[in-house]
């Protein structure tokens, strides 16, 4: 119904204005309808980073939209927490001080959402409470390996 | 509800029967590129549901069963299986009582799925139909693949409101 | 001409065996021409990883489609070297063994090519001979900074 | 030939003149996320010639001129040169003689662009044309920007073609 959808609108747009503002440490962000009718309305993005005067999404830089993208997500989640969040090198576009930023949020969030996510960081690794390794062992097919953190850091400083 | 185990058989580079147990509310899954831990993501979109082979980076649907390797012959099947914690009673009215919830998905040569709800087998509305409204639907916010994470917020305003319909 | 082209292809075709197989140490690559008419056919790329019966781009995963692409353009270097070669962060989907073999490929073809890289990876920038820093320290305005590279890993350690 | 300097001017958030020397055949660009990076890699683009604002990431081509920030105002004008070291006598038969080829493009907020070579002004196509053959041309697989090195394989086999007779 109409109500309740501009209704859900709204929250999510006080979720994302936090979990942005979290997320690059500062700066403005809001959802805006587009259109006349809330039932058949779009909706526009607008994020502003700390300091800069543009808040159109096209300009901004890769790592800026990942960490939109991010906040968004997770204001949805909070909204409507879906039984659990698969996420798959989110973290990749990162620098390492939002690699942070982004498992502080995550660890802060896992108190009510199951995360399961991959990741080749370091630091993303390390924010995990369990690690399942894959392997490729025997060319071509999948298997697990059990792994623990050192050893998955090992393994990488190794190469 | 929380996700316990992951079964794959079959399906993509996960030939032998494997079981990836969920222990905790932060699980990675790490290894070299191409080993496989994508595929785990596309074992999950599929097991609920998911219908486009391009979706799930294959050319037909049939491209998820196994097709051999080096030292292995291709299988005849792909099955996946899930299984949630529902101790807390949060899925669907008519499963509320059932402690565990299990949902399994199989797939052959024919191209032929077939859907089974706690071992029973079922249509794939049912198992649509047991996620709705729970952010897993079909425009899902809950599963991010691999290299789309800015693609979200690039997708048009139409598209957007989607998932604002999902979380409503 | 006819002629011209097909031998720049059967040339490219070699290089790109050569260097997928480096990439991936192992494995088989292709490059086939789609239709009949040289002068106006497509090409199908194939990339085999070591021990995968499938060779289809299709089902490649991001990893190993990010280093069949750089395969594929250092072969095209290698038949026309261009002036320079802007590399924007294209290791963002790699794991640390094969930012590793890149490295030792773009440190290698960097005796004929003049390379210009953006990077968040420790081992990438570790490659470079001259470190050219940016920072936002006026929020909204570039400015370059001077940075050596013992600044530039503890910047990211730090954090 | 190589790549000496880049100089930048009003171009996107390199709002003060700033020049990167490129002293080595392995030269790494450094920093944070959103500080300016990519837009260097944008700046070389748009000067040999790139007309399409979606390329440079921007809805008009007026984008590329610094637009503000909290601190400054928004200018007129952009400009980018790149310099290179022609002791080798590699480019183009016309310039064969020159030790040192400059490559410059402003633009104001009209939208009108003026090319600038060895700091005498010239046609687009003058540029394009000292370019022509090297692999820096239209579809040059010369520049790989942020997030797009899978899609290079991924595109349709005439696109791919285009790369060929670059080379050729
Ligand atoms: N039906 C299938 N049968 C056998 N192997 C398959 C099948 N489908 C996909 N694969 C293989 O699975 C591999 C890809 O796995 P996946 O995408 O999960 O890797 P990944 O671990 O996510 O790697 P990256 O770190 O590079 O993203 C490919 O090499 C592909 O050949
Ligand atoms: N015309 C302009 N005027 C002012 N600032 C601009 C202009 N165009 C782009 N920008 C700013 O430049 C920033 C993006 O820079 P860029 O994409 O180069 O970042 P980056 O260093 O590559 O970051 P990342 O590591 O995340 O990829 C944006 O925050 C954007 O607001
Ligand atoms: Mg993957
Ligand atoms: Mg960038």
């Amino acid at each position: 119904s109409r109500a309740r959808l501009k209704e859900t609108f709204e929250q999510a747009n006080e979720h994302f204005k936090v979990l942005f503002s979290k997320m690059f440490n500062g700066g403005n962000a809001s959802l805006e309808f587009v259109g006349d009718e809330v039932l058949s309305a779009g909706v526009l993005i607008r994020a502003q980073p700390p300091g800069k005067r543009n808040a159109l999404l096209h300009m901004l830089s890769g790592g800026e939209k990942a960490l939109t993208a991010i906040a968004l997500v997770f204001a949805l989640f909070q909204l409507n927490p879906a039984p659990f969040c698969i996420l798959d090198e989110v973290d990749a576009p990162l620098d390492d001080a939002n690699v942070g930023r982004f498992c502080r949020l995550v660890e802060a969030m896992s108190s009510s959402v199951q995360f399961l996510f991959i990741s080749h960081n370091k630091v993303t690794m390390e924010m995990a409470k369990q690690l399942v390794g894959v392997t490729m062992h025997e060319p071509g097919t999948s298997r697990l390996v059990s792994v623990d953190i050192e050893q998955a850091i090992a393994a990488i400083e190794e190469k | 509800m929380r996700l316990k185990k992951i079964k794959l058989a079959g399906f993509k580079s996960f030939v032998d029967p494997t079981v990836v147990l969920l222990e905790s509310n932060l699980t990675a899954v790490v290894g070299p590129n191409g080993c496989g831990k994508s595929n785990i993501v596309d074992a999950v979109r599929w097991v609920i549901g998911e219908s486009s082979a391009k979706q799930l980076r294959g050319a037909s649907l049939t491209d998820v069963i196994f097709n051999g390797s080096t030292h292995r012959k291709p299988v005849g099947k792909a099955s996946i299986e899930l299984v949630f914690d529902n101790t807390q009673g949060k899925l669907g009215a008519a499963y509320a009582n059932y402690n565990e919830i299990s949902i399994k998905r199989e797939i052959s040569r024919d191209g032929q799925s077939q859907f089974y709800l706690n071992g029973v087998k079922c249509r794939k509305r049912d198992i649509t139909d047991l996620f709705l409204g729970t952010g897993l639907g079909p425009s899902s916010y809950a599963i991010i693949e691999q290299g789309v994470v800015s693609q979200l917020i690039e997708s048009k305003p139409e598209e957007l409101r989607s998932h604002f319909e999902e979380a409503a």
